[in-house]
This record gives structure tokens, sequence and C-alpha cells, in this order.
């Protein structure tokens, strides 16, 4: 059930381009635990921090410089609907739910 | 502060669905 340990990505990205628009759902060909790849970054990187108020939309942005907006987004659209992570003091920050 | 509480437990209720 739970994928366990602290499962910190260092640092940010490396990667350039694959610039595919994930679409939602569908099968699912991702590489860790049905997530794609941005899904798990993001996961990550919000597990991984430590503030108790979560990790904001901006801060995301600045740590995956290389994904646009508007796939984060959607990385955090699909984390929340399944109940990786969930919104904190507004809609733009995030605390995942399996931290702690 | 209670919607936060609120989000997370409908979070983990989610989660929990999504492996029952």
């Amino acid at each position: 059930n739970k994928s366990s340990g602290p499962l910190i990505t260092g640092n940010s990205v490396g990667a350039s381009g694959m610039g595919d628009v994930g679409s939602l759902g569908g099968s699912a060909s991702g590489p860790t635990n049905g997530l794609t790849l941005h899904q798990s970054q993001v996961l990550n990187l919000i597990k991984a921090y430590p503030k108790p108020e979560g990790l904001s939309f901006q801060e995301l942005r600045s740590q995956l410089p290389s994904l646009n907006a508007s796939v984060i987004k959607q990385a955090v659209d699909f984390l929340s609907n399944e109940g990786h992570i969930y919104s904190t003091v507004d809609d733009e920050h995030f605390k995942s739910t399996d931290a702690e | 502060l209670e919607r936060i509480e609120r989000n997370k437990a409908a979070a983990l209720l989610r989660l929990a669905n999504r492996h029952a």
C-alpha cells in the first residue's frame, strides 16, 4: 500500500524536453506507481517540503523550471484527485497525505 | 485551519477509496 520511505529527489530536474502535455487518465504507462514522471516529480517535491503550510504553486514552478505551468497544474489536480495531496491555506498550497 | 483539516480528511478518504 504505502510506498515507503522518503523519496527525496535531490535537486530540481536536469532533463529538458519531453514536452508532451500529459493526458489525464487513460491507460497509464507511468514509470512509478501509476504516476507520470511529472506527477511523481511534483509529488516528491511536495512530500519533501518541510513547512506546515505546504508547498506553494509558485514554489513548484521554480523547482521545476522545465515544466510549464499547465503541466504542473494538471499534475497537481491529478494528485489531489487521487488523494495524494491536498490544499492547505489556499488553493495554491499543497501538502502530501503520506508525508508526516 | 478547519478547512485544511477537512481537505486533508477528504484527501485521505480518496486515497483510501482508491486502495480499497
